[in-house]
């Protein structure tokens, strides 16, 4: 199992379609600053049903939609679809590929697909549950957040440890 | 599902004790279950004075049942102790060290039970060079059984990667994936497109 | 007192903007004050939609003797625009744009009132090569205005030293200043000597 | 003026009596992880009359005592002179050299001391007012706190400003 394919449309800094694929084994993304790097990981994270608009620096989950730039005009929409590879069967479900999309809109349309299909973000959490990546997301380290894991409460940490039971 | 979570404390702790040692060579750390009344404040590990091995915490323990449902939804608590130093606050560690204790319990947790896939974002920017060679070693170590994106400025964790994916943004503020270098094993099959579809 | 401040702030203001343009090339910043009722909120520099300049958010300036008490012990907001990009949330910068705009802003103030010495302690983990040597320059110019003490990993910061201290530690936990090398053109009575007196 | 001397003696990683002298210019401080660089930043904000014990990483002050290790056992007492040389005579003061000592022992007994002789928090920054240091020692950028001036609160800045007027 892993992610095998990011898309993203009108998220953040990608107001055009953009497709990045990705194989096993260590990718490492590299650029300046202020290029777009973290705008991935936000991606990814938001993607999977991130709740908290401060996790993705923002003040409100409007605040992912393309805003417009030089030459560029605002979006109205924003979406990312996840694909996680499951040719070897290791998640619950028989699909070879679970895909998770996620959508907002600025007139406040927002929702989630799975595999195509509209659900609710239980769906997405199951879906994941099966896969190991479980609710609380340890997996996506954010910049600036790793200390936060020395500094946090220890209940935190039990919550961790608990997800990966 | 005390039970459970029984069992995995237990192989997460073993494996922080395993990765602290690796990443703090003559370092000690473990993972303790502390009382729920206990773990609503910050980790306050404390401090222990003088040169001698810190005094394990536990004190008398009771086995009464009040007392083992309280630690049952209790926090866990962190200690480490650099080589040569005595036991302290956690919040006294360095920059550097910090980072370090905080890799060393995802990836304890990663081997208890591993996540499809783990996206580190410059968790290696306060590293110095050897400690980042330690990070680099165990990510290396560990890419056969999870998929690792990190995003980075150094070079050397550039030179461990599988693959390098170019990012940029152009005038317009808007961000392309400008080129894509497999390493030299790659059999070229794994070539992702990155299209403006 | 407020007519102490209002120069300052006017001064430092107008560093704040050149320092933006020196640290964004093509970017703009200002500094904009606020009414007290809202500066004890964290800074939410309003999203400005469109590909068009921020429109001033002055909207209609009442110059009411209430209005201008309420500026008058109000905060001071931040709004960047780096070059291309329509002026968001501070928030949504990035970690390398975030801490240049914390060094844009040091250096407004430091101008416009310098101090005798200022430390840095990795202020510039965040930063790019290019970015990095954007911070170094203006380091470099200011240093005969003020003293620079900076604590850093990065090998472009110990190239623009006017003297290293090489800091380590023993197994013992103790830490000792090991070497000190003036840079070439050092007149050598600026020795430091670093006893264990 | 410029910080010409900091003299440390049983404060956190340093427990022997130990002098650093700097020049005018760009000193670099550089050493391995965990070395006691930052404990160098910590120990000027400590001297200049730092009042939260969680800006020098702390939970309580008597966390800066030295607390012993491999072969040496804990100090029971923290000492730390910062000296700013003022002969260009831009501070207030006639002297040619602003000393100030701040120590704490682990009895409790803690102070300062201006030029030598014993003073309150109050003459020490009346002392730094004149050098412009001032109060809020936004000239200190203690590591991992570069970004929070940014999104640190509007009133915040406008204090920064205020204390540079
Ligand atoms: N909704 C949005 N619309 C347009 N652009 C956005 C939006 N949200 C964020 N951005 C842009 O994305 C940029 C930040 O990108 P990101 O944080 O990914 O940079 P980075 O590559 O991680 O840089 P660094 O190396 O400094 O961490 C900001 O400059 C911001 O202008
Ligand atoms: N009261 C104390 N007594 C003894 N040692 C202490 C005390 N307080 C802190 N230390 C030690 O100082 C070390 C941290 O030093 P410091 O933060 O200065 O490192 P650093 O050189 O800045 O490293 P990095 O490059 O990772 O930021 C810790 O490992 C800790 O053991
Ligand atoms: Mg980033
Ligand atoms: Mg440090």
């Amino acid at each position: 199992m892993h992610l095998r394919e990011i898309n993203m449309k009108g998220f953040k800094s990608f107001p055009d379609r953009t497709r990045l694929t990705f194989g096993p084994g260590v990718s490492v993304i590299v650029g300046p600053n202020g290029c777009g790097k973290s705008n991935i990981t936000d991606a990814i994270l938001w993607a999977l049903g991130e709740q908290s608009p401060g996790a993705i620096r923002g003040q409100s989950m409007q605040d992912v939609i393309f805003a417009g730039g030089k030459g560029q005009s605002r979006r109205s929409a924003a979406e990312v679809e996840v694909v996680i590879d499951n040719a070897d069967g290791q998640a619950g479900s028989e699909f070879s590929e679970i895909s998770i999309t996620r959508h907002i809109s600025r007139d406040g349309d927002a929702g989630y697909r799975l595999n195509g299909a509209r659900c609710r973000l239980a769906d997405v959490i199951e879906a994941l549950a099966d896969t190991g990546l479980g609710r609380e997301m340890h997996s996506v380290i954010s910049q600036g957040r790793v200390e936060a894991l020395v500094s946090s409460k220890p209940r935190d940490r039990r919550l961790l440890i608990e997800e990966a039971a | 599902i005390s039970e459970l979570f029984e069992r995995t404390f237990e192989a997460t702790s073993r494996n922080f004790e395993e990765m602290i040692s690796e990443l703090f060579p003559g370092g000690k750390g473990r993972l303790r279950r502390i009382e729920s009344d206990q773990s609503s404040k910050p980790s306050v590990s404390e401090a222990s004075a003088g040169e001698s091995d810190p005094e394990p915490e536990d004190g008398v323990r009771e086995d009464s049942d009040e007392e083992s449902a309280r630690v049952d939804d209790g926090g866990v608590e962190i200690e480490v102790t650099p080589a040569g130093k005595s036991m302290r606050r956690l919040s006294l560690l360095s920059g550097g060290e910090k980072s370090m204790v905080a890799l060393a319990f995802v990836f304890a947790v990663m081997i208890a039970r591993p996540c499809p896939f783990y996206v580190l974002d410059e968790v290696e920017a306060a590293l110095d060079d050897l400690n980042l060679d330690r990070f680099l070693r165990v990510v290396k170590r560990f890419a056969d059984r999870s998929q690792f994106l990190i995003v980075t400025h150094q070079k050397r964790t550039m030179d461990a990667a599988d693959a390098l994916y170019g990012v940029s943004m152009a005038e317009d503020g808007v961000t392309k994936v400008v080129s894509y270098r497999p390493s030299q094993g790659d059999t070229g099959d794994r070539v992702p497109e990155h299209d403006e579809a």
